[in-house]
């Protein structure tokens, strides 16, 4: 349900949050 | 009284991977509504509710680092509760039931472990706290 998260892993971060971290 | 809800930003577009997430492009403005450990954040977005991946989102007020907590590197001993293989270069496959340690639990649901001489990251949701110490 809507109430519940994805069960599946959430994807990686992309590369602009990457190069943000850097 | 009114409940304040946290603002973040999209940095990049995403297309939803299953039912009940969001759709969101690269400078959508989402309220967060519930922050899940796991890294998929519940937010609303106009007129939608659903749930969306905390990597994708950044706060308005630029990094808050006081939510992350400091990497700890003795660790914490978790259990694996499924096997992931890893994808990327810097994650770690591991198979159900394995023990390792939590080094660094960031809130994108990409924890860093340890097992062995191997770091790397694994989904927070497949991993289970076992309730020890590790001895030092």
């Amino acid at each position: 349900s809507i109430k519940h998260p994805p069960q599946n892993p959430p994807p990686r971060p992309p590369a602009e949050m990457r190069r943000k971290r850097a | 009284g009114p409940i304040m809800l946290d603002s973040y930003r999209v940095v990049s577009d995403y297309s939803k991977s299953s039912k009940y997430e969001l759709n969101l492009k690269a400078g959508d403005l989402v309220d967060i509504v519930e922050k899940s450990p796991n890294g998929w954040w519940f937010c609303q977005f106009e007129t939608h509710r659903g749930w969306a991946p905390a990597s994708y989102l950044e706060p308005l007020d630029g990094p808050d680092e006081r939510e992350e907590p400091e990497p700890d590197y003795a660790g914490e001993l978790y259990k694996t509760i499924k096997a992931y293989k890893a994808v990327e270069e810097d994650e770690l496959s591991l198979e159900f039931g394995e023990i390792i340690e939590v080094i660094h639990k960031l809130l994108d649901g990409w924890w860093v472990v340890r097992k062995g001489e191997e770091t790397g990251y694994y989904p927070s949701m497949f991993l289970c706290r076992t309730g020890e110490k590790k001895e030092v």
